[in-house]
């Protein structure tokens, strides 16, 4: 199982127009130069799976993930997440589409393959894969050298969530 | 519910030692149960030894040597239980270039049954990758497609600068 | 003291513009006060436009914006009143090689009056300084040298891995 | 006015004999391997001008600057920062030599070219020279990228310190 591509809409640096951003199987390596929006790849996967938080995604609240720029401003923040089902989610499809949509009043839709879901229900669908809130698989810009500062406690928590 | 923690921190401590190891060549690192009797009634205790050095106050780490330390555990935690994707965002920011190395071989032999979606400014992890996706900003818009050599992206690189 | 505060204010918002243009060519980066009437009522406002985008939330920037921004702002303080030495340790550890070169630059010109001790991991920024100092760990004591060119450091690079 | 070298004893993982860090005028970069060392320069620095925090030299308490390795352990930990002064201290001597030492019960001492000061007139005295607890001109491993996310309040009383 594996994240096949993104498809964004108006989502944070991507313009208005409907864009796709190419992953696939294995070690991908994202580059190019600052400022360029690699970070929001990472933003819109926690976005759309339902593992981030304003913080970090870098907005002061959701209706700044909408593209906008020059005054022009796009109807909505949209992301798609094509996963390839191998196995790890208990249902027939091998393509799963995850998708979210934030309106400009803040309000968000998720949806699996086209049906409405509510944030918990897709947060337990993918827990089904191992896709946590905290699985520790996605660590944003600037982050990695803060774990090892964690406190005994919480370490252990950490452990037990797991087991 | 005791045994099943059990089961996580014992799978996931014999990852720590192997994986610490390999990235960290001479150096052993370790989780260690504040209380043994009961582990609910403590925490876990991180022992991180460099090659040569004490065991000793881990925010006395290095910026390297504490990336080195997070990225095994976070390892050691994919072995015992694997999520289907990893996405790290300049996680090498404060590696020197033997250490990108390892953990980019290292991602390498993980990638065959993982996904791992590397953001990284250094060449040298980019060049373990089975695959290059490119990103530069045109007048405030993100544009974004697949490299086919890193020469490319570099060319890309000194348009906007 | 409004007046020693608004001569501080106007000078150091004057360098900010010029040194933000030319480290992010096409950028523009200003100082605002909150309450111009009276300016101890409130406090002073970034406002930072890479070439081609908003000024929108400070937050929102990359790592590599957010670098750029904070070392401008730096330098535009060290023009109205320098300190005798600066010490930078891996400020660059987010910045591409473009703007590490851009820094590299900015660095060595203002070097001629003033100290900056420069810990770094690119060699593309190190390439700029007057001198190398090379530090390396033996059996847990650091070692540290006079480096006469940068293979030296990197073959020590290789044998501590 | 420029650092021309340090001299330590016994600090962090500098080993217990005395040592030399040569730095000098101009640009000096600083280079080496992870877990070289050479953070802990700068520790040098701001822990002997009186500048630092136990948090940001990445010690739990001063005793932990003092090296130790394998059970052994200095008698203390130990710093001279070696000034050449160009008419930026309002002093005649063109050598200064400010240094700090912290021993294992915790006290430090404090000299001015071997004369014992209180810590707060070594800072009356730097700052002379314009070195101060606050003047963003030491920045340490990690924090480049918080500096945007300042108050405005803040940022004003940056401004209104320079002032
Ligand atoms: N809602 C939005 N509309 C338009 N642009 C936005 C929006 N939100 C964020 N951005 C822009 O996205 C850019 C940041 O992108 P990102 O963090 O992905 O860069 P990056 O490629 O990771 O760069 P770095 O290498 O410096 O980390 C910023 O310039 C920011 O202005
Ligand atoms: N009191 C002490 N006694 C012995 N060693 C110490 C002491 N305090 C810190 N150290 C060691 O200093 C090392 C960290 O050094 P430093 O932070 O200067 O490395 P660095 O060269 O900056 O590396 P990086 O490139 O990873 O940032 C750690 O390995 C730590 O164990
Ligand atoms: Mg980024
Ligand atoms: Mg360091």
């Amino acid at each position: 199982t594996y994240i096949e591509k993104i498809v964004v809409e108006g989502f944070k640096s991507y313009g208005k127009d409907r864009l796709e951003i190419p992953l696939g199987k294995g070690f991908v390596a994202v580059v190019g130069p600052n400022g360029a929006g690699k970070s929001n790849i990472g933003d819109a996967i926690s976005f759309a799976l339902g593992i981030a938080t304003t913080k970090n995604l870098r907005a002061k609240n959701l209706s700044y993930l909408i593209f906008s720029r020059n005054g022009e401003r796009a109807e909505h923040a949209y992301v798609e997440i094509h996963l390839k089902n191998d196995g790890s989610f208990p249902v027939e499809e091998e393509d799963i589409i995850i998708s979210r949509r934030v309106l400009r009043d803040g309000r968000s839709i998720f949806k699996i393959n086209g049906v409405n879901v509510r944030e918990k229900d897709l947060k337990k669908f993918l827990a089904k894969a191992h896709i946590y809130e905290d699985g520790y698989n996605v660590v944003m810009q600037g982050t990695i050298t803060q774990l090892t500062g964690m406190s005994p406690l919480g370490r252990r928590r950490i452990v037990e969530d797991i087991a | 519910k005791l045994n099943a923690f059990m089961d996580a921190f014992n799978n996931i401590n014999k990852n720590l030692k192997r994986i610490y190891a390999f990235l960290s060549p001479g150096g052993k690192a370790e989780m260690e149960l504040e209380n043994e009797h009961d582990p609910f009634a403590g925490g876990i205790n991180l022992r991180v030894k460099p090659r040569g050095k004490d065991v000793k106050y881990l925010e006395s780490m290095s910026g390297g040597e504490k990336t080195i330390t997070a990225l095994a555990l976070i390892f050691a935690i994919q072995e015992y239980k694997p999520s289907p994707f990893y996405y790290f965002d300049e996680v090498d920011a404060h590696l020197d270039e033997a250490n990108a190395r390892k953990v980019g071989e290292l991602i390498r032999s993980k990638s065959r049954d993982t996904q791992f979606i590397v953001v990284t400014l250094k060449e040298v992890l980019a060049s373990y990758a089975d695959k290059l996706i490119g990103v530069t900003a045109r007048g405030g818009v993100s544009k974004v497609f697949t490299v086919n050599n890193l020469s490319e992206i570099i060319l890309e690189e000194a348009k906007s600068a």
